[in-house]
This record gives structure tokens, C-alpha cells and sequence, in this order.
């Protein structure tokens, strides 16, 4: 229904909203939200009228309500399983970071090939072989996979991702991976944080 | 100049760029780019008349000539030395990451306030004491610093860096830090990409 770079928004609005409302703003207008955000206020409008809230002309968006509203439609009023595929570096910073969990995203099982991993645990989550991925997957109603596994190996793990049920996968390998229609992939890149930094040194 | 926003899709274009040009595609229309990135014609015409870059009517763009453009243009034609801070499981994977070396990003040198990791190595690269910080700045001439470490030493460690001369700082760990206006300060935060995973199951 909507492309990423609309929903992608609506996560800017909730932070922006969450901000303010812990400073203890009661109503906002869309230019505030517009000025904050480097963007249009005919696009903030645009943005919110698609979730059916429109502002009191004038008056603006209840903060309180706006936030909530954008926490429904972003499913994130609800706990979310995750399994978590690669028990490297990279693995262990995912697992230990408190973003994930303070947006009810759960590390609930993590998996590697190595077979001197499988078998121990990190905190009280246990690090299994990958084949115990479809078992896994079924049992923990698990919809969200994060593949932080080095790039030869990332789309052999999207396909068991894939094979095992999973709707939804988070990429850290810098590899393009394949996902049928049906299964939604976000890729994650600091590049383009870091050319935002180079772009800034050159001018 | 600019803000964020329009930075980031310039490197959203180059990345197409790149993609098609790997293709052997030798022209593309304003239309092409912004369908396959979810933008409306208008906005990529816009963008690229910023750069003063105009596609012949009907024709399109150069693929190539673009690209070098953006590249010049997002600083990525020379090399950056790069310090990071924090040698924990964050660390080591940015340290392997090869996203960064392939844009020119190297790291240089690498710090944390752990004795017991001061004086050791990764690859070919020193991990140093914190106090080394100011030394190695304007040795190596570095103008940026990405922070790994926890959120509780996040600030204290913004602060050394701008107080050896860093300009541009990738900051990784999940709190707000204040920086001189004279600084770009970048957070990474993968909840963006997460929101678009569970708005898309919420569907
Ligand atoms: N997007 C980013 O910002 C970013 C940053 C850092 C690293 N990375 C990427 O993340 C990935 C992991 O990096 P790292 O530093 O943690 O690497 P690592 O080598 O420390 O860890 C990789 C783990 O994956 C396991 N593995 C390999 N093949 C597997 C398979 N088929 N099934 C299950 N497990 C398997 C290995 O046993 C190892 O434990 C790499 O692709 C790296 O490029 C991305
Ligand atoms: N944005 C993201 O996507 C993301 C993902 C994972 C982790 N993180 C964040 O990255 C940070 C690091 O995570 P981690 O898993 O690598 O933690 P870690 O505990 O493994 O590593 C932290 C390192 O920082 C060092 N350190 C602490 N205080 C320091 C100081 N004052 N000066 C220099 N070094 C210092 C420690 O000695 C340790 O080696 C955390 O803030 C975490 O929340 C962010």
C-alpha cells in the first residue's frame, strides 16, 4: 500500500512525537513537525491524512493520540519473536542492543553453523545449530529474521528463512539477496550515513 | 547546503547508478530513476538540477558521467582515514565491515579505555588507549570518528573527539549527543528498518 520512504516517515513523526512529548508539548502543528524534520508541511499533511488524522486547522495534532495512532500502524503495540542468524560480531552487538527490545522486538532464538557455537547460550537465549531453524521457527511463531552471517553464506540463510515460514528479514550483509513477493526484505547500510559525513568534509 | 534528506537520495542515485552502469545501461531517464527508487520524476529532475546536472530532453542521463558527479560530489573520490572508538562486538564488525573500505572509509586506528585490549591488534591496525586519541588525530590528519561504545560513555567520547579536531562523527550508540555546529554528528539507528518490518506484517 504504501513505499518504504512513506512508512519510513511515519517512524520520523513517532520519534519526533515522542520527543516533544516528553518535554511536555500538548499539540503540534504540521509546520512544526515540517521544520523539525527538514521536510514540507504539505507533505507532513499529505503523510498523516493517509492514516485518516487530519490537525485542527490552526490548532494542530494532539501529540498524545497523533504518537499512539502511529504506534498501531506501525504494529509496534505488539511483542515481536525474532531469530537472529549469526552468532559473529555483528550478532552479538544485534542481540545486546537495547533499541531492539525497548520497540518490543525479541531476540528469541539465534542460530550458527559453527559448531563450536551451537550449544552455549548468551544471556538466557540459546545459540542452536541452523537446522534447527524450521523446528524453531514453527514452535516461537517467529515472523522476523535478522541475517548477520558474512556475505557468501546470506542468501542460503534467506532461503531457509524463507523455507522455515518467516515474512519478514532484515539484512546486515552487503550482498543483494532474493525474496519471493510474499516476504519482506529491508537492507541495512551505514554507507549512506557515512556519506552523509563525506558530503559534509567536501563542501 | 542541503539537508540530510537530499544528501541521502544523492546517494540513493549513485547506488542505482552504479547497479545500472554494472547493467550496461548507458542513458536513463529522470522517470526510470525515480521509479525504481519510489520518488516522482519531478523530485529527481529537481535534485539533479541542484548539482547542475541536466539530462537531455527525451534523452535522459549518462549513466557514467552522472555517476562520477555524485561521486565527486559526495566526497568519495579521495580516501578518509577513520578512527573508532569502542573495540567491543560492534566494533570488530565495523572493523571487518567491507561496506567501508569499498567507499574509501579506512580505519586508521582504533580506541578503547579497557587495558586489557589497549596494545593488542586487529589485522594490521593498533587499538589504542583512549588518552592516544588527540596524538593520533592530527598524525594520521583524521576528520572522522564512528562511536561503538555503551550509551552511558557516548557523550564523553563525542567530547574527545571534537577536542582533538574531528569534524564528522558516525555515532552508533542509542542516545542523543550534543555536538559544536561546526561538527556533523550522524546516528545510526536500525528501528527505521525494523518499523518497515512489522508495519508490513501489521497489514
Ligand atoms: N550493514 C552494516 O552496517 C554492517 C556492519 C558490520 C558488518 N556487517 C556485515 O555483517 C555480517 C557479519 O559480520 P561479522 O563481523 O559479525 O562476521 P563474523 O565472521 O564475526 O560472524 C559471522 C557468523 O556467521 C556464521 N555463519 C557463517 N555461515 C553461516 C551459515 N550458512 N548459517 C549460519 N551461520 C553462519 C559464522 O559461523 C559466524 O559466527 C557480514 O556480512 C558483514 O559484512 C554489516
Ligand atoms: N545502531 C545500531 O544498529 C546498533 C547495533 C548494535 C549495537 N549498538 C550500540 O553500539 C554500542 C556498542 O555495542 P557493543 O555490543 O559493541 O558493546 P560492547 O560492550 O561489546 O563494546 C563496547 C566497548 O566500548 C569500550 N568503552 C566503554 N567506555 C569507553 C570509553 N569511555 N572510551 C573508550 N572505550 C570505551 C568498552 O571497553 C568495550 O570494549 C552500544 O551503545 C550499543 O547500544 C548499536
Amino acid at each position: 500500500r504504501f513505499p518504504d520512504r512513506v512508512v519510513s516517515r511515519f517512524s520520523l513523526y513517532l520519534r519526533y512525537l515522542k520527543q516533544v512529548g516528553q518535554e511536555g508539548v500538548y499539540l503540534v502543528t504540521s509546520s512544526q513537525i515540517a521544520q523539525a524534520l527538514h521536510l514540507t508541511a504539505p507533505q507532513v499533511r499529505r503523510d498523516l491524512s493517509y492514516l485518516g488524522q487530519f490537525g485542527l486547522a490552526g490548532v494542530g495534532y494532539n501529540v498524545k493520540k497523533l504518537a499512539s495512532t502511529l504506534e498501531k500502524v506501525l504494529g509496534l503495540n505488539k511483542e515481536w519473536p525474532v531469530v537472529l542468524v549469526g552468532a559473529g560480531n555483528l550478532g552479538a552487538a544485534l542481540f545486546s542492543y537495547s533499541g531492539f527490545r525497548r520497540r518490543g522486538f525479541k531476540i528469541v532464538a539465534i542460530f550458527d553453523k559453527d559448531p563450536k557455537k551451537a550449544g552455549t547460550r548468551w544471556a538466557n537465549v540459546a545459540i542452536l545449530d541452523i537446522d534447527r531453524l524450521p523446528e524453531t521457527i514453527k514452535q516461537k511463531d517467529v515472523k522476523i529474521g535478522v541475517i548477520a552471517v558474512p556475505q557468501y553464506a546470506a542468501q542460503e540463510v534467506a532461503d531457509r528463512l524463507v523455507g522455515s515460514g518467516v515474512k519478514a528479514i532484515l539484512n546486515f550483509s552487503p550482498c543483494k539477496i532474493e525474496v519471493p513477493d510474499d516476504v519482506k526484505l529491508q537492507d541495512v547500510d551505514v554507507t549512506t550515513e557515512l556519506e552523509t559525513l563525506s558530503w559534509f568534509l567536501s563542501q
